[in-house]
């Protein structure tokens, strides 16, 4: 944009594009764009970089001016359940997330909750191995309940830091499978108050509006604490977070920025704005 | 939905009359709006309104009795034609082995999509060969082979130590000696903008020459999905789309930005996690699903 010239409507209009290109949504771009014009007709000089820096500042707002990091629980192991539709990057992100904890000098244990795809286990197992993290399987088609009882039981029984739990992708549209997730959480907070400490849903930033049905469904279903936004690295903007954040107030905790053990940062709102607006 | 935004816009019609100009300016802002919502692209939209008013224009909409059920018949029948055309088949080889290659982003569903594409080439009396293209991805050898076993399709593989352009050749060879009629190869997900691995399906296309290059998009995904699109089918030449997870309610906006970015056709669309769920694509169910 041109740096001095007065905020016009063709400039409005290629921001309003950026917004919309980001997946930022119709709704919120529209609000964003309107009060934008609204400055320009009180007459409140706005040049284009003065536009881009106030929408900098509203989209930073609704993401929370701060990172939050991972739960920690009063009583060791917290225990972190990870949910999400197929294919987000769950199982990746939890050896992502698992491979930051052992360097922070914790012990932590994952579970192959996903019971149900082929050789979901066997990928987790990979990780473990990588990383050098127990992992606690069941062979495929058992209950994954039963594999996060009998991981708490393990973690707990050995002085575990953090229990991880992977669970198998679903659509939110499927009931069933919705119900199978609920009984998972209900099966972890009978053994310990409080847990599950952390429900992360791992969204991916290539998707559009559809995210936000994910994030509804999902946070009714077992209530998310927090969003990991995965596969950042491409060229997808992962603006849906911005509508997940103001409409269920669920913070990013996390964005993965490849398919790596290193690949992990903490959200960053400021460095996460930029990415959408320059 | 897009039907009750109409009506709304043409409401006091009857007080007035007649519809002006302004009124199909309302009426298309509410096309490009439900588009948008439905995730097609933001330019693609903008161009696909645009073809909207010049034939709602042409067709007199402007004097029609019933302009609401006008603008969406429409943009009904626009968007079905822009989706279908051409017949979406899979195109065989003419000396066997036809070559099928899958390729896409991270997590698309490529090697469901492998096995599901085996399990109709079987049922249509081939005999099917499935490739372990992907020696990156934890378990994904094995993810395919679980697959084959399951339906008794023969995976073949090299392990994860070899060049998967020499795998495909390897893979192609084999199809050939032992008289397999298609072979489909699973690829490695991989970002458009990865030029290693953008490079490494140039690769494989230059040394097995696939019959059909097969781009697997998610029908859940955004604004991004033409700039995937384009890139792979400028560097590679895609020969058509799998849109999969119809089975969820993502309207699926994805697969109008795909078809009029690269003009390819979306040749069968997935709808759930067995291994039968693979259909034919149809247009006008995907338009209607797009229009909400
Ligand atoms: N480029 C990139 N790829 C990623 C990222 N996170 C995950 N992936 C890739 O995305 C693909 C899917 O990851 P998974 O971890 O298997 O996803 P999932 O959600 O567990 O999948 P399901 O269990 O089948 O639902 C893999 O190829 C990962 O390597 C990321 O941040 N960037
Ligand atoms: N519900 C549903 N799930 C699907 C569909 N197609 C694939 N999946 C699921 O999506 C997830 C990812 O599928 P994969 O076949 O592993 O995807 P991929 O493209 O090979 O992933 P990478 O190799 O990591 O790039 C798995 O959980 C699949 O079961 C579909 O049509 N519907
Ligand atoms: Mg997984
Ligand atoms: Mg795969």
């Amino acid at each position: 944009f041109s740096k001095k010239k007065a905020i016009d409507e063709e400039t409005l209009e290629e921001l309003e594009a950026v917004l919309i290109q980001s997946d930022l949504g119709i709704a919120a771009t529209s609000a964003i764009i309107d009060s934008l014009r609204e400055c320009g007709s009180r007459g409140e000089r706005l040049d284009a970089d003065g536009a881009v820096a106030l929408i900098e500042q509203e989209l930073v707002s609704i993401l929370g001016a701060n990172t939050v990091p991972l739960v920690k629980a009063g009583q060791p192991p917290t225990v972190v359940m990870v949910v999400g539709v197929n294919g987000t990057g769950k199982t990746t992100s939890i050896g992502k997330i698992a491979s930051m904890l052992v360097r922070e000098g914790n012990k932590v244990m994952l579970a192959a909750g996903d019971t149900f795809r082929a050789a979901a286990a066997e990928q987790l197992e990979v990780w473990g191995n990588r990383i050098g993290c127990n992992v606690i399987r069941h062979k495929e088609g058992s209950d994954p309940a039963a594999v996060a009882f009998d991981a708490y039981q393990s973690a707990r029984a050995r002085g575990f830091d953090y229990l991880l739990i992977d669970t198998a992708g679903r659509l939110h549209t499927k009931s069933n499978l919705m119900e199978e997730l609920k009984k998972i959480k209900r099966v972890i907070s009978r053994e310990c108050d409080g847990a599950p400490h952390e429900v992360l849903l791992v969204v991916d930033a290539t998707t559009g509006q559809n995210a936000i049905a994910q994030a509804r469904v999902f946070n009714e279903a077992v209530g998310v604490t927090g969003v990991v936004l995965t596969k950042l690295d491409g060229t997808a903007r992962g603006g849906i977070v911005v509508a997940i954040s103001q409409e269920l107030n669920i913070p990013v905790k996390y964005v993965g920025v490849g398919e790596g053990a290193e690949d992990l940062r903490p959200f960053n709102p400021d460095r996460f704005v930029q990415g959408i607006l320059r | 939905n897009l039907s009750a935004r109409l009506q709304s816009v043409f409401s006091n019609l009857r007080n007035r009359g007649r519809l002006t100009e302004k009124d199909v300016d309302l009426a298309l802002r509410e096309v490009r709006m439900a588009l948008l919502e439905a995730d097609v692209n933001f330019k693609v939209a903008r161009d696909f309104t645009t073809k909207v008013r010049e034939r709602a224009v042409g067709e007199e909409v402007m004097k029609s009795l019933t302009p609401a059920q006008q603008v969406i018949k429409i943009v009904q029948l626009e968007l079905t034609e822009l989706m279908g055309g051409q017949a979406a088949r899979i195109a065989f080889a003419s000396r066997p082995p036809t070559v099928m290659m899958l390729v896409g982003l991270q997590g698309s569903g490529k090697t469901t999509s492998c096995a599901k594409l085996a399990n109709l080439m079987r049922k249509q009396g081939h005999k099917p060969l499935l490739v372990a293209g992907d020696v990156y991805r934890p378990a994904a050898i094995k993810q395919l082979q679980v697959l084959g076993d399951q339906l008794g399709v023969e995976v073949f593989s090299m392990g994860d130590k070899t060049d998967p352009v020499d795998i495909a050749a390897a893979a192609v060879e084999r199809g050939r000696s032992m008289n397999n009629s298609v072979v489909i190869l699973d690829t490695a997900g991989r970002l458009h903008v990865d030029d290693q691995m953008m490079d490494e399906l140039e690769r494989i296309k230059s040394r097995v020459n696939p019959t059909e290059i097969l781009l697997v998009v998610d029908a859940m995904t955004g604004q991004d999905a033409v700039n995937v699109a384009s890139v792979f089918n400028d560097r590679l030449g895609i020969d058509g789309v799998i849109l999969t997870k119809l089975d969820g309610d993502a309207r699926g906006g994805a697969a109008l930005s795909v078809r009029a970015v690269t003009g390819k056709p979306i040749k069968f669309v997935t709808t759930g996690e067995k291994l039968d769920a693979l259909e034919q694509f149809h247009p006008e169910r995907m338009a209607s699903r797009i229009l909400g």
